[in-house]
């Protein structure tokens, strides 16, 4: 059963991370563990995928590596 | 683990690529 322990994966929570700094694919799926919101890699994958596309994120290269990011 | 980590990475920036 959920409890308020648990981290949900939904737009809003990605823009928030997104418009706070700018993130690599690696650091927003460590903001969302497959052991912290009970999802599968596929379906973490998949559904951040699809959050993404929606955002539409500004890229940029941090460090060699490419970074998304929003401003409000 | 970390492989899955970076496997999972792999797999959302291939998704992504087709995209953007």
């Amino acid at each position: 059963t959920p409890s308020s322990s648990d981290v949900l994966l939904t737009e809003d929570a990605v823009r928030r991370y997104l418009i706070r700094k700018p993130m690599t694919t690696k650091d927003l799926l460590k903001k969302f563990q497959t052991k912290r919101t009970g999802l599968s890699s596929e379906q973490t994958v998949n559904v951040l995928a699809q959050i993404l596309k929606r955002l539409n994120p500004e890229r940029k290269n941090i460090n060699d590596k490419m970074h998304f990011y929003l401003t409000e | 683990s970390n492989s899955e980590a970076d496997e999972m990475a792999a797999a959302l920036e291939a998704e992504l690529n087709d995209f953007m």
